[in-house]
């Protein structure tokens, strides 16, 4: 399974709907500080279930919908389209499309395939595919060196996780 | 419970060493601090860099430590399979040779998983697929697909985008 | 006591103005989130670079953090004048264009005090009146004075250092 | 005031006797990852009176001491000599020379001049001269973002320390 395609709408700096195809390989993103780079970082852990706004590099949830000097957006959209044909994600079809969208108060809502599903279902769904929204695959800025800076129990508590 | 673990370790301190090497040229393996009773003790990450003795990772320099890293995340794939990984800027601390190293490595690797690599240096920039240049209009993000042009020396895609 | 701090405020935020547009081309100051009992609040730094909206740089991305530091430490000289800076990669998420305008506000303050600064970056290093290259052999460390040479593309001095 | 010169012996990488004659203006220090160029940072903390290990990236001060797989040094010597024709120093010579041995157990010896010196009467002279182990004019690797995400309360501090 990969990532096809990531749309953002209201998200950080992503006042208007953009979506961006990814390569089945190596996809690069780059652009002058303060483009959005990283919050495109956001968008994905964020659209994978991410509950601590920390994690989001805010102080509330809230912090991720789009605030400019001429008005704010309503809401937060992301979404993540898989190509599933290995059928890693246990669900029947090719294409599995997963969305949040957030306005205030509660999580927002989830959706599979465009209908709406909890929470729960979906990150089950996912973590069969091994799609977590925090995990060694995804390195947020400034954390590379964290792994070899962890203790030896904690780096053992990684590897017992993952057996 | 304990087999599976000591054979699951050994396939990734064997991936670690093979990755490290590929990147380095160096030795790199893992260690358990108790050997005996593996879950009493750590794990710890020993590494030799190339013309320097080896080292507990947690004593090595900064760009040293961002080596390591990849290494051992990249050595993990074998056992808990992920199907992409999104990197933010992880040569930020990568000096120009271990740069391009990694660059290769991703590259390589890229054929069996999904990589979305985040970065501002020109020869990791060149290693991708496809590149996506971000600029901000007016307090929005837009991003345009940016040409692949080898030996950028003028600021590359990053310049253009101003 | 008040009325010190006050003007040394009024001072080193009227400096971090001057060397935060000489750098961005924005507007920077540092505000005081209790002006009428100044102690009773904290100090905080807000910026506006070109083409966005003024933050408050807690919420900026880690090049700007980066950028607002610099201009903050600089801000302080005239007030607390220190003889020596020392500075560790500090240009590692600086996208190609701040690095430059890094190196010239670094070239610039340098006629006044002086500037150690460590770094992995071509243009960085090309804002040097000296360069050393540091390199090991036998676990040792040996330092080299390197020439100044204009437009690295090759990976500039490191790639000579192995 | 200005740093003339950097001398190291015995110090983390530096097994060898080094000396590095600094610009007044503007010196480059680069290298491949690894070499030494943090250790010429802690070199200059560590003569300034550094006394927390973690500070010098250690566990313990000990292990700013040379180790190789040859040998281990007997001890860490760093010299830092200043320009101090502005007398900001209340030295009376033009060349101020400060210095730190340390061969394991208390902090080692400091000297002026060549000349045993108490660590804080030391100390105090540096200061005159804004001249300190930690200050905002030393920026570790990693640290620069610090100063961004400190609380508006701990950026208080440091202002009205100054003043
Ligand atoms: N809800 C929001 N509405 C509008 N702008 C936001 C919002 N949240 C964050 N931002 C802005 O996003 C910008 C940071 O974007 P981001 O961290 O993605 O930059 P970046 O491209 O990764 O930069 P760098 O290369 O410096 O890491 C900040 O200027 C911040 O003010
Ligand atoms: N007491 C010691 N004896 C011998 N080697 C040491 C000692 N202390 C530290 N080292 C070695 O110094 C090296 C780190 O050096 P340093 O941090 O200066 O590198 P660097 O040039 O800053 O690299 P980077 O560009 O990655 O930041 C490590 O390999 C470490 O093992
Ligand atoms: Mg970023
Ligand atoms: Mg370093």
């Amino acid at each position: 399974v990969h990532i096809k395609k990531i749309t953002v709408k209201g998200f950080k700096t992503f006042g208007r709907k953009t979506t961006i195809s990814l390569e089945k390989g190596l996809t690069i993103i780059t652009g002058p500080n303060g483009s959005g780079k990283s919050n495109i970082m956001d968008a994905i852990k964020f659209a994978l279930g991410e509950l601590s706004p920390r994690e989001l590099r805010g102080a509330a949830i809230s912090d991720v919908i789009h605030k400019s000097q001429k008005a704010s957006a309503g809401s937060a959209y992301v979404s993540i389209q898989f190509d599933n044909r290995d059928r890693r994600i246990p669900v029947d079809s090719d294409i599995v499309t997963i969305s949040r969208e957030y306005s205030g108060g509660g999580e927002g809502i989830y959706r599979l395939n465009g209908r709406k599903i909890s929470r729960k279902y979906l990150m089950d769904l996912l973590s069969s595919a091994n799609i977590m929204a925090t995990g060694h695959n995804i390195v947020p800025q400034h954390s590379i060196t964290r792994i070899a800076e962890l203790s030896p129990a904690e780096r053992m508590k990684i590897i017992a996780d993952l057996v | 419970k304990l087999k599976t673990f000591l054979s699951a370790f050994e396939g990734i301190s064997q991936n670690f060493q093979e990755i490290f090497r590929r990147m380095t040229g160096g030795d790199g393996r893992l260690v358990l601090e108790n050997p005996e009773n593996p879950f009493e003790g750590g794990v710890d990450i020993s590494a030799r860099f190339p013309g320097k003795a080896e080292l507990s990772i947690g004593s090595a320099s900064g760009g040293e430590k961002s080596v390591a890293t990849v290494c051992f995340i990249l050595a993990l794939q074998a056992f808990r399979p992920v199907p992409f990984y999104a990197f933010d800027e992880i040569d930020a601390h990568l000096d120009p040779l271990n740069t391009q190293k990694l660059a290769e490595i991703l590259k390589e690797r890229s054929k069996d998983s999904q990589f979305i690599v985040i970065t501002l240096r020109d020869s990791t920039i060149s290693a991708g697929d496809k590149v996506y240049g971000v600029y901000l209009k007016d307090g929005v993000s837009n991003v345009v697909c940016l040409p692949r042009i080898e030996g950028l020396g003028d600021g590359g895609p990053s310049e253009r985008l101003k």
